[in-house]
């Protein structure tokens, strides 16, 4: 359903997400390490991503003090 | 404490949510958490309704974002039960709070604990074994490239956007890391988890973190 522009636009998205995640990738030293690549969201913006997925605040917490109500 | 303990191995966890085009991960972080431990407690593994939250926890912005921490406050100030999915199915969008009686099903929060456990977090596994699955806020920017592995860079702490679930750790191996289950579905990550170093507060793991109590 996307308009050409749009299109494009995404397009342009996947192609900086394919040279974001060589740059992520050339710190995956050991085997074990984190590997990044083409997923569902490699067609957003990092801005388009982080306003629909990235919305959960962190509340201001007290450090743990090893002393919890419970015990 | 054990070298690796995961939840899942008891049949506690859910299975991997998606918040589809909705910024709820805090729901969905707080509501899992609630439906895990409410299964620790002897209770058959039930989902609950995570768009229950989403309509009824006012403090929070419904599809805009919330906090986990105030989403507990509320279903323990408020004692409002947390009802079936399956009676307050979720639509991925904000909508009115439908009430429902006290006297329906449902799962009420006692209490709940929230800490930085920050340069803690050996103190953090004991948690989780103790209490189960740990609602944590993290930076989750590098998260959307992410396929699968354990995650030791490119994640900075006291930058939290992201509500997720931790479910168990793994000591076993070189590197000792989260379990970690997100709401993005099974297609990302691996079938839906992230796996984030433990001990030097990698993507702010250990920054909020909260345990529930029923």
């Amino acid at each position: 359903d996307v308009t050409s522009d749009e299109f494009n636009r995404r397009h342009n998205y996947f192609r900086d997400s394919k040279k974001r995640q060589a740059r992520l990738n050339s710190f995956s030293a050991v085997p074990q390490s984190a590997t990044y690549g083409i997923n569902q969201f490699s067609d957003l913006s990092p801005k388009q991503f982080r306003d629909l997925y990235l919305t959960g605040s962190a509340t201001r917490v007290p450090h743990y003090s090893g002393l919890t109500p419970e015990n | 404490l054990p070298a690796k303990f995961d939840w899942r191995d008891k049949a506690v966890v859910a299975p991997v949510q998606n918040q589809q085009a909705c910024g709820s991960c805090w729901a969905f972080g707080t509501v899992g958490a609630i439906q895990s431990v409410h299964a620790i407690g002897g209770f058959t593994l039930e989902q609950l309704s995570v768009q229950q939250v989403l309509d009824c926890s006012i403090q929070n912005s419904g599809c805009n974002g919330g906090s986990a921490v105030w989403a507990l406050d509320w279903l323990k100030q408020t004692k409002v039960k947390l009802v079936p999915q399956s009676d307050y199915r979720y639509k991925a969008k904000t909508g009115i709070c439908h009430y429902f009686s006290q006297s329906h099903d449902g799962v009420a929060v006692k209490n709940f604990t929230a800490h930085d456990f920050e340069g803690q977090e050996a103190a953090m596994m004991g948690e989780l074994v103790q209490n189960g699955p740990l609602v944590a806020v993290v930076d989750a920017i590098s998260w959307q490239d992410y396929l699968g592995g354990i995650i030791q860079h490119h994640c900075s702490s006291h930058r939290s956007n992201h509500a997720v679930l931790v479910v168990g750790y793994d000591a076993t191996g070189h590197i000792p890391h989260w379990i970690v289950q997100n709401s993005w579905g099974t297609a990302w990550g691996d079938e839906g988890y992230v796996y984030i170093k433990i001990g030097s507060n990698v993507c702010g793991i250990a920054d909020s973190v909260a345990a529930v109590f029923l």
